[in-house]
C-alpha cells in the first residue's frame, strides 16, 4: 500500500 | 458464451462506453471544434533545443495527466471496482500506459503524422531531445495503425477495457475474476463489431495490437531506466509522484 500510495488514494476517492 | 446474453453484452458495452466518454481527456465535440494546428518550425526547434531532462519531465507530466483519466475510466467500470485492491493496482500499473497509447489515436492526425501535445499538433521531430527516436517513431506508427482501423468511440472503449483487464499480468491475486471480466469484454467487443458490421479481420488486428502495446511499454521502461542511470536526481525531485509510482 505504501509503495502505491497515490494510486491507492486515486482508487479510494469517489469518482468525480 | 452461452452464459452471457446479448442484453448483458449490450449493457456491458454501454457501461464501458459511458465510462470512456466521461473520462476522455478531450471530448469529441472539443476535438471537432479544435483547430488542428501544427507546431510552427520555431516551436519545433524550441522543443528540440530543450535540455534532455526538461523534455523528459514535460513528457512525464503529460503522460501522468493522461493516466489519471485512465484511472478514472477504470473506476467507472463496475467489474473493475469489484476486484481486490491489489489487482486493481496491478492492472493499472501494467495497463494504464497501454490505454494512453490506445487513446492517442483520438488526437492523432494521420495525414500529417502529428499528435496533440502541449496545445498544438507535434510530429516525431519535436521529441528529438528525449533521445529515444526509435521509441517515438514506434509510438507514432502505432497511433497511425490504430487510426487506420477507424474504430468508433464505443469500439475504442471496449478495446481499452479489454487491454486493461489483461488476466496474464504478473502478481494478480484473483486471476480468474480478471479473466472472466476480460472474456466478457472480449465478447462485448466482438458483439459490437458484428453489430457495426465490421469485417472479421478487425478483431484479429486488434488482438495483434495487444503485443504491440506491450512492446511499446517495455521499451518505455527501458528508456526510462537508461535515463535514470544518467539523471537519477531529476526523476527523484522533478518527476510526478504518480509516474514514479507506476514506472519506478
Amino acid at each position: 500500500k505504501e509503495k502505491h500510495k497515490i494510486l491507492h488514494q486515486l482508487l479510494q476517492n469517489s469518482t468525480s | 458464451s452461452p452464459t452471457v446474453s446479448m442484453a448483458e453484452l449490450d449493457h456491458l458495452a454501454h457501461i464501458i462506453s459511458k465510462s470512456h466518454l466521461e473520462t476522455c481527456q478531450h471530448l469529441r465535440e472539443e476535438l471537432q471544434q479544435m483547430n488542428w494546428q501544427n507546431l510552427l518550425q520555431d516551436e519545433v526547434e524550441s522543443y528540440q533545443s530543450k535540455p534532455r531532462e526538461v523534455m523528459w519531465q514535460l513528457c512525464a507530466v503529460k503522460i501522468t495527466e493522461a493516466i489519471q483519466y485512465v484511472v478514472e475510466f477504470a473506476k467507472r467500470i463496475d467489474g473493475f471496482m469489484d476486484l481486490c485492491q491489489n489487482d486493481q493496482i496491478v492492472l493499472l500499473k501494467a495497463g494504464s500506459l497501454e490505454v494512453v497509447f490506445i487513446r492517442m489515436c483520438r488526437v492523432f492526425d494521420s495525414q500529417n503524422n502529428t499528435v496533440y501535445f502541449d496545445g498544438k499538433f507535434a510530429g516525431p521531430d519535436a521529441f528529438k531531445a528525449l533521445g529515444c527516436d526509435d521509441l517515438i517513431t514506434s509510438v507514432f506508427d502505432f497511433a497511425k495503425s490504430m487510426c487506420l482501423l477507424h474504430l468508433t468511440e464505443e469500439e475504442l472503449a471496449l478495446f481499452s477495457a479489454f487491454v486493461l483487464f489483461s488476466a496474464d499480468r504478473s502478481w494478480l491475486q484473483e486471476k480468474l475474476q480478471v479473466e472472466k471480466m476480460q472474456q466478457r469484454t472480449h465478447l462485448a467487443l466482438q458483439h459490437i463489431l458484428q453489430k457495426n458490421q465490421r469485417e472479421d479481420g478487425v478483431l484479429n488486428k486488434l488482438r495483434c495490437k495487444v503485443s504491440a502495446l506491450r512492446s511499446l511499454c517495455n521499451r518505455h521502461t527501458e528508456k526510462l531506466s537508461a535515463f535514470r542511470a544518467i539523471y537519477p536526481d531529476v526523476i527523484r525531485t522533478h518527476f510526478p509522484p504518480l509516474y514514479k509510482e507506476l514506472f519506478g
